[in-house]
């Protein structure tokens, strides 16, 4: 599952939680493409502390996406990533 | 993008982070 709202005039969360599939993605195109046109700088935080995984068909979609979009996500100024996970903060790196 | 990874139990720092604009 995937959720997004806004938690201040520029700073959108997503939480992701159990198994991101195929429509989490496609809801994230949808309430997170009109926030890529807006003017920055903006937050995003990522919310991962209980997402267990994502479908094959899930990641392709979104890596689809964040190409599509590659020369507007400069927008967001900081990203944060919640999570427990070291294998997270190994790939921000 | 400036990127970092917080603890569960780091969850409000990392609000008050990126909101810090």
């Amino acid at each position: 599952m995937l959720r997004v709202r806004e938690i201040g005039a520029d700073v959108v969360e997503v939480t992701l939680s159990g198994v991101v599939d195929r429509a989490d993605i496609a809801g994230l195109e949808q309430a997170l493409g009109p926030k890529l046109e807006r003017e920055g700088p903006m937050g995003l935080i990522v919310r991962a502390e209980d997402w267990a995984d994502i479908t094959a068909d899930a990641l392709a979609a979104e890596a689809r996406f964040e190409l599509s979009k590659l020369a507007r996500w400069s927008v967001f100024a900081r990203m944060a990533v919640v999570s427990d996970l070291q294998a997270i903060g190994a790939i921000l790196a | 993008i400036e990127m970092r990874r917080f603890d569960a139990a780091q969850a409000s720092e990392a609000e008050a982070w990126v909101s810090d604009l």
